[in-house]
């Protein structure tokens, strides 16, 4: 089927990059069992490609629900957090479309001129979202004491904070550590 | 607060608390969830203790272990004054709050979210009310052994044995080698003192597959281990230092009939084995705990990106324009590029998260009345969602501490150590790639029984639609 560039079109894709891996590794097994290879050596001689049907499958799976069941969310709530919302499923769809341009291109009739509009369709959702990034994070409502971070406190005093955690350091809890007399003076001297 | 952030937040263009109540389930959730962490924190957040970092791996488990007794005594008050049920529990033990609390991991988790499930899951109504009860006031700590040294998630190869004496009543559990022995589960090393353990069952002479048994570890007053018990600790790990993951060897201990969990299969008092109505009841426990690890995992990216996105509002690097100041590093491409995947991975996550635990609670509900025959698709759909979401979430946590570039390196940012709880799921409850070919195994069934004109189960039903397709 002719390729289409809309979220809709990229979970089908990804459904085609399952099933395509999965009809691969069947025929794979088959023919290695007909060349008389036992079952059990076909498998694992086909393992990786296997492995790689899993992921495929999982990832058709995880983008197919994650489109869905927003689309069923997004009906409920504000205008502007439905923006939010969907731009960041096209985020997702179209990382992941991107992330695994080889197998698209393998298994679907994805182009040069499609790829191109799903880069640009991803920088563009990036910069759409950069406004917004401070406040996706707080909606998670993490509290300080929760993310125990000297980076990420909601205060933002990062290197108050770092400096503060340094001190704390054992290390710090005296000017000149025992070490100092013991070998590095010695080895200074010569007479370590 | 931050000048930066300050203006980040004044240009946000939707309502943070709407977004956040929609991620709790509900306004009436938010408050729930805020008042938990709140009456926790207050009572068990200290920053006067020595910070983890610099204690001794066995100060750090003696640590936990008081942290852990105190937020225990917490849930056992709320228990009493709420009638607390296990979604409290799981949200303080298995949530953020948790592992805030608990730093870096609990001996008394797997008590929580292993052993009282596997007993409400697997025992009968008789052993429930007799174990449930003493598990759920702390009177017994327990855990579950499953692994063993030479034996992980293929679980048919299991070593131990529990061999049914019908002239004493009792099962008689042995690890007859080293690779026999159990390895690697939380609390197994000095904190329970009773432990399911999964041993391959005989009676009468025949080998009927593992099963699930309570063995008592330990005396309930000296805490010393009960005689053919080889209890202790495995030793120092990448992160999860305060689990207490032990290893456990069983020589000839003797245990009541009634101690093997009997929900599903039993051995009646003169030996005879009755069968389960499906040998993959056993498999309940597995994939409850793979289920509340995709949650799990939700939870550390959450973390890992707010830690970095907030570091990337307020660190300045740079001059790309001449004459101008240094850009906040949020406003290279390359820097959201790195973060914002992951917020989205959050949702995508809690959205399949929640999808694959009612699916979970559907398929239990229809096991209950007998019908499996979606058990398989929650199994296989449980393997490669675990296997897929702890490695995002990995590689997730990763991406964000480099995204604080060496102040990420900083134990102090928490980083780090979240890498180390993360990537211990990528192989506990099932190493990755084991869980990827078991889900294999599913798909290539579905394939063929497609090419056979079979109707499949709805999540694997465009191997039909699709392969039809290509065949045409």
């Amino acid at each position: 089927p002719p390729w289409d560039n809309t979220i809709e079109g990229i979970v089908e894709g990804f459904y085609n990059v399952s099933a395509g891996k999965i009809g691969l590794c069947v025929a794979q097994i088959e023919k290695r069992q007909k060349s008389g290879m036992s079952y059990e050596d076909a498998w694992n001689m086909t393992s990786v490609q296997l492995i790689s049907a899993s992921e495929a499958h999982c990832r058709a799976i995880i983008l197919s629900t994650y489109y869905k069941e927003t689309q069923e969310l997004v009906k409920t709530v504000s205008a502007e957090l439905k923006t939010v919302l969907l731009q960041l499923v096209d985020l997702y769809v179209v990382y992941w479309a991107i992330a695994r341009l080889g197998d698209l291109l393998r298994f679907t009739s994805i182009s040069e001129r499609d790829i191109e509009q799903l880069q640009n369709w991803y920088e563009n959702t990036i910069s759409k979202l950069r406004t917004n990034a401070v406040g996706l994070v707080d909606a998670f409502d993490i509290r300080d004491e929760i993310l125990n971070s000297t980076l990420g406190s909601y205060d933002g005093r990062a290197y108050e904070r770092l400096m503060e955690e340094a001190m704390k350091s054992p290390l710090n809890a005296q000017p000149v550590n025992e070490s100092f007399h013991k070998y590095l003076k010695p080895l200074m001297q010569g007479k370590l | 607060v931050n000048t930066d952030l300050q203006r980040e937040r004044d240009n946000c263009t939707f309502n943070i608390t709407e977004l956040t109540n929609i991620l709790d389930g509900g306004v009436q959730k938010t408050a729930e969830r805020k008042l938990r962490e709140d009456t926790v924190l207050k009572q068990l957040y200290n920053t006067t203790d020595v910070p983890a970092i610099y204690l001794s791996h066995k100060e750090k488990y003696e640590a936990a272990v008081k942290k852990a007794c105190a937020m225990f005594q917490m849930i056992r008050k709320l228990q009493e004054e709420e009638n607390t049920g296990m979604e409290n529990y799981q949200a303080l033990l298995g949530g953020s709050l948790g592992s805030a609390i608990l730093g870096d991991g609990n001996p008394i988790t797997l008590h929580y979210v292993m052993f009282i499930p596997t007993i409400m899951g697997q025992g009968t109504v008789e052993q429930q009310a007799y174990w449930i009860g003493r598990a759920f006031n702390l009177s017994i700590i327990g855990t579950y052994a499953q692994t063993e040294l030479g034996h992980g998630t293929f679980i048919r190869g299991l070593e131990t044995t529990a061999t049914y004496d019908p002239s004493t009543k009792e099962f008689v559990l042995n690890s007859p080698t080293l690779t026999s022995y159990k390895w690697w589960p939380g609390g197994l090393a000095h904190t329970a003192n009773y432990c399911i353990v999964m041993a391959q069952l005989y009676t009468q002479g025949k080998c009927h597959g593992i099963h699930p048994f309570i063995v008592q570890l330990r005396d309930e007053e000296t805490h010393m281990p009960l005689p053919g018990i080889k209890v202790g600790e495995i030793g120092a790990k990448l992160g999860m230092n305060g689990t207490n993951n032990g290893f456990l060897g069983l020589e000839h201990v003797r245990i009541p009939r009634d101690y093997m969990l009997m929900k599903n299969s039993k051995v009646l008092e003169d030996g005879t084995y009755v069968n389960a109505p499906s040998s993959k009841l056993t498999y309940g426990t597995m994939m409850f705990v793979r289920v509340m690890l995709v949650n799990d995992m939700c939870n550390y990216i959450a973390k890992a990106v707010t830690i970095a996105t907030r570091y990337s509002a307020i660190r300045r690097q740079s001059q790309p324009k001449p004459n101008e100041p240094e850009p906040q590093i949020l406003d290279y491409l390359t820097q959201q590029h790195k973060l914002f995947v992951g917020i989205a991975s959050v949702h995508a996550f809690k959205t399949n998260a929640d999808w694959i635990w009612n699916m979970y609670n559907n398929v239990t509900a229809e096991m209950e009345s007998g019908d499996m025959e979606r058990l398989p698709e929650l199994h296989a759909l449980s393997c490669c969602l675990k296997a897929i979401v702890t490695a995002d979430a990995a590689e997730c946590v990763e991406r964000c501490r480099l995204a604080c570039g060496g102040h990420g390196y900083m134990l102090a940012s928490n980083l780090p150590l979240m890498y180390g709880l993360v990537t211990a799921a990528c192989t506990y409850e099932g190493e990755n790639t084991v869980l990827l070919l078991q889900t294999a195994r599913y798909l290539v069934k579905s394939w063929q029984q497609a090419s056979s004109g079979n109707t499949l189960t709805p999540t694997v039903s465009y191997i039909s639609r699709v392969g039809n397709g290509r065949r045409s």
